[in-house]
């Protein structure tokens, strides 16, 4: 039997490092 | 150069505190470089790379987002005090590149380059759809708006004449039809009620500066000028050393930081003196 290999650190939704939060509003 | 590994720059997130503290070093350069319009305030971190610098220090190479306050830039008021200009009121961006050195924990600006925008009239539109837009400087309008209300503002002085540093903002209001516009202004060695030649009268050398907000309403056969002014704390004449060790008072230098000409602590507080409004 073939068995797949286990994918480590897939945790939680992964957060872009850029660009920043908006502090204010986007213009 | 020595041959040895490629220089390759290092990620850093957006919202690292350490970015955002390049980042407020960039927004403090910019306001204390600003000779014109209004302070601005960081909105967002957009890039960043951090570059190994030889022999030491490293290199943040910057790209941010800032947005126009309602602070002039000859208002001492410290940018963290001041307010955001809104959407409604037509908003203006900032988009900056910058480069600065981190060397021995202390931040220097070696580049930087800024534009600024108003946000489009369609936008302004989405959000107000009767609100004012900007209007350009130079329109009839602005210039007749700008000029009743330096008049009006003089009329009412008993010391001082005050003349036109820069108009920063004008707007045109549909209802009621009228002129809305914010401008500089600067003490000079003239009396107002004595003025006969503005043109002859000249800045003082220890500056004092004021912000002015007015609307000029049209009415039948006539208009109504409504102002306000706020007149800031006089920037002192500063020795400045020179070669030989002795100290020359000269006139504090054009608008490049106004806050930090201000008196030191031990001064009575900077508190601006409101006048008006008067119509």
């Amino acid at each position: 039997p073939v068995v797949q290999p286990g994918v480590a650190g897939a945790a939680g939704p992964v957060v872009p490092p850029c660009p920043g939060r908006i502090r204010y509003f986007k213009v | 150069a020595p041959h040895g590994p490629e220089l390759t720059y290092r990620q850093l997130n957006c919202d690292d505190p350490e970015t955002e503290q390049v980042a407020q070093v960039a927004v403090d350069y910019i306001n204390s470089h600003l000779l014109q319009g209004y302070k601005h305030t960081l909105n967002q971190i957009d890039k960043v790379k951090v570059w190994p610098r030889r022999p030491f220090g490293e290199i943040f190479e910057l790209e941010i987002d800032t947005l126009e306050t309602t602070c002039h830039v000859l208002d001492p008021t410290p940018v963290a005090n001041c307010t955001v200009r809104q959407l409604v009121e037509h908003a203006v961006e900032g988009d900056c590149d910058f480069r600065v050195l981190k060397q021995d924990g202390q931040f220097s600006v070696t580049f930087a380059k800024c534009d600024s925008s108003p946000d489009s009239a369609e936008d302004v539109r989405k959000v107000c759809p009767d609100c004012p837009l900007l209007a350009p400087f130079n329109h009839s309008r602005v210039v007749h708006a700008v000029e009743a209300a330096l008049a009006a503002f003089n009329a009412q002085s008993n010391g001082t004449y005050f003349q036109l540093v820069e108009v920063s903002r004008a707007q045109f209001v549909p209802l009621p039809v009228s002129t809305r516009v914010e401008f500089a202004v600067a003490a000079t060695d003239c009396v107002a009620k004595e003025v006969t030649d503005p043109a002859k009268c000249n800045p003082l050398a220890e500056k004092q500066y004021g912000f002015c907000k007015a609307t000029v309403t049209e009415k039948v056969g006539q208009e109504d000028v409504a102002v306000t002014c706020t007149l800031f704390q006089t920037q002192p004449v500063v020795p400045q050393p020179q070669p030989d060790g002795t100290d020359v008072v000269v006139p504090t230098s054009a608008p490049v930081d106004p806050a930090a000409s201000v008196s030191p602590p031990a001064s009575p507080p900077a508190a601006s003196l409101v006048v008006g409004p008067m119509v």
